[in-house]
């Protein structure tokens, strides 16, 4: 087993439904 | 001219490069066109969640979080916009519910957090993540796949319904159990009246359908189990609401056939190795409905019997079959009202639920418990058929 050489960075991510609004946003963006 | 060498796999770290600016090409390439029944039909199962990790792996390897980010975001739009798309067609529900579980694995199984390191190769344990933690994003997966097991439950659902009762309760394969002779007046009538009726048959030819393409998506087995225990509640319950609002469906023939074609859906669990999947358990209401149907009802004895046989039904499901039963022919006879009384005194001290009817829309909670695959990232070859061609091999 190979032991972590440094800590990774967290990655924050947005729930599901949040997603979902960016996606909206996006297309009603979108010509 | 350039000249392709053909390197050897072991020089390939698994990871697939792509440009910032083709992302969107995957996606639509990948998710968003890709066929289960056509291209996808020949291709190692999970074969595009495998890609999509290997891509997350190289943007990972760049230390670039925003491409991380993007890739991840896009994944989860673009399955959740062909299910959108396609939301009645239980190949690609099935296909994706399977791809986006092994995308979840692959996440656990390469984190490089140790719970999920025991199964893998050393080779295996060189491919993890180096520089991200993507806990919230496996959460925002799990999350989607639990969206995506619920719609497949609502198709296969569509596709059963109008099977159930008529292959259930309707149609009848044991000759000669129902109390009318099969003359060949009636026989003649009721073959006419077979076309285009659906039959136990049908039922298992469809679960064999839904099974294959299970299978041939590679979902993982437990997960399997779980469709297929929620498949048999939804035949189970359909069945017995049904039974409980039809006379002619409480008689002693009819529990027969149910008994009947009960044990046939076990037999092709027994043929699929299913019988752990606690599905045959969900059947257990109908189950005692038909033996309430075969059972003596007479004295206090048959009473007693009835009360400690029925335990799955409520007192108001054993009742209305009693008071639904209705002999069709002269052995049989009503259950008289006192004996109905007997019955209800005896059940008085249960204090279960005034419910008659089952919920047939009920879903079981679903879990997809962590499942690792052996397959070596380093050997993943990608078909021509993707036209991924602007991805590369690291």
């Amino acid at each position: 087993t190979t032991t972590r050489q440094r800590p990774r960075v967290l990655l924050k991510a947005p729930t599901l439904a949040e997603m979902e609004e960016m996606n909206i946003s996006e297309e009603e963006e979108s010509p | 001219r350039p000249v392709n060498i053909p390197r050897k796999e072991k020089d390939f770290q698994g990871m697939l490069e792509y440009k910032k600016d083709d992302e969107l090409k995957l996606i639509k390439n990948l998710i968003l066109e890709l066929k289960p029944r056509g291209v996808a039909v020949n291709l190692i199962p999970g074969l595009p969640a495998y890609i999509l990790f290997m891509c997350v792996r190289h943007a990972d390897y760049l230390n670039d979080d925003q491409k991380v980010r993007s890739l991840l975001t896009s994944t989860i739009n673009g399955i959740k916009k062909v299910l959108k798309k396609r939301s009645d067609d239980f190949e690609a529900v099935s296909f994706w519910l399977s791809n986006t579980c092994r995308f979840l694995h692959c996440l656990k199984q390469y984190s490089g957090e140790e719970g999920f390191m025991k199964h893998n190769t050393p080779r295996q344990n060189e491919h993890c993540l180096t520089n991200f933690d993507l806990a919230e994003y496996r959460q925002v997966l799990s999350d989607l796949a639990i969206q995506i097991y619920q719609q497949l439950v609502r198709v296969l659902e569509n596709i059963l319904q109008p099977m159930i009762v008529s292959g259930m309760l309707e149609h009848e394969t044991i000759q000669g159990v129902s109390g009318v002779k099969p003359t060949g007046l009636r026989k003649r009538t009721s073959s006419i009246a077979d076309e285009g009726t659906y039959t136990l048959d049908s039922i298992i030819r469809q679960h064999n359908t839904f099974y294959s393409i299970m299978c041939q998506h590679g979902m993982d087995p437990e997960l399997m189990k779980q469709v297929v225990k929620q498949m048999f509640y939804i035949i189970g319950a359909v069945t017995l609401n049904n039974l409980l609002l039809r006379k002619d469906m409480c008689s002693w023939s009819k529990g027969m056939q149910i008994r009947y074609n009960v044990s046939q859906l076990e037999e092709w669990l027994r043929d699929k190795n299913l019988m752990n999947s606690g599905a045959k358990e969900t059947l257990e209401p109908l189950i005692q409905a038909a033996q309430l149907l075969q059972v003596k009802k007479k004295t206090d004895e048959d009473a007693e019997a009835i009360c400690s046989m029925c335990n799955a039904l409520t007192t108001a499901q054993i009742v209305k079959v009693l008071n639904l039963y209705t002999p069709v022919n002269e052995f049989e006879e009503r259950v008289s009202v006192s004996f109905i009384r007997t019955i209800q005194m005896r059940l008085r001290d249960r204090n279960d639920s005034p419910q008659l009817l089952m919920d047939a829309k009920h879903i079981f909670p679903v879990t997809f418990p962590f499942n690792p695959s052996s397959l070596a990232l380093e050997t993943i070859q990608i078909p021509s058929s993707l036209n991924l061609g602007f991805l590369t091999r690291v």
